[in-house]
């Protein structure tokens, strides 16, 4: 475990912690895409397979029923909890899930370490983190309104792969033999659509003004 | 690659 790693675990469980914040306090969960939150829930189904069968650490496994739980509680508040489901935007939050979740499955089962069901899951829940952000952003893109606390959730989760990126290439000169195209090149691709989301965000903070992206 | 560098990872 190093600092890159670490620091890029509490950035995820911070955002998580902020959204909560946002549901639980403010009952609301506007600006939010139940898209994005389902794909998430999707996500850490498919990847934490392992959770019961390979003890890795003690950290390894809160962290893992964390985000596990986290993502299925927040799915949960915006569904059926009475208050928080008014304030979901359902006419703006139209993705389809099947148009992220066919291609990722699709390439999967084509690009893999290993062809076992464990490790194509595994590899999906990478391509589909990857994109799961999208149709949050076409949301954010809509409502053009951001509140503070949706701004500093998306901000938190966007950084957190991009500190990965910077675990990733500590691992890769410090450790012998570590390799791995499939979290790199999904790692990426994830981050870098979160460039247009930082640069206003930044542009906000730096004016200390309303985060607002252009129409 | 092996698998135990790779699943401690979250």
């Amino acid at each position: 475990m190093n600092i890159f790693r670490l620091t890029a675990d509490m950035t995820h469980l911070m955002s998580v912690i902020v959204l909560l914040l946002k549901i639980h306090t403010i009952k609301s969960c506007a600006g939010i895409s139940l898209k994005t939150q389902e794909l998430y829930a999707i996500v850490f189904t498919c990847r934490y397979l392992d959770i019961f069968t390979d003890f890795i650490s003690f950290y390894n496994t809160i962290m893992k029923v964390i985000f596990l739980w986290t993502s299925f509680s927040i799915v949960w508040y915006m569904r059926y909890h009475k208050i928080v489901r008014r304030s979901y935007d359902k006419d703006q939050d139209t993705f389809r899930h099947v148009f992220l979740m066919l291609p990722c499955l699709v390439l999967a089962l084509l690009i893999n370490e290993r062809f076992t069901f464990k490790e194509v899951m595994w590899t999906f829940s990478f391509y589909l983190e990857a994109v799961a952000i999208l149709p949050q952003l076409v949301l954010l893109q809509r409502t053009r309104n951001i509140d503070n606390l949706t701004g500093q959730y998306i901000f938190l989760l966007g950084a957190y792969r991009a500190l990965y990126i910077l675990n990733w290439i500590y691992r890769y000169v410090t450790e012998p033999n570590y390799v791995h195209w499939i979290p790199w090149m999904s790692g990426l691709v994830q981050t870098l659509l979160y460039g247009d989301f930082f640069y206003y965000y930044f542009l906000s903070w730096k004016n200390n003004v309303k985060l607002q992206l252009p129409a | 690659g092996g698998d135990d560098d790779l699943h401690d990872e979250l």
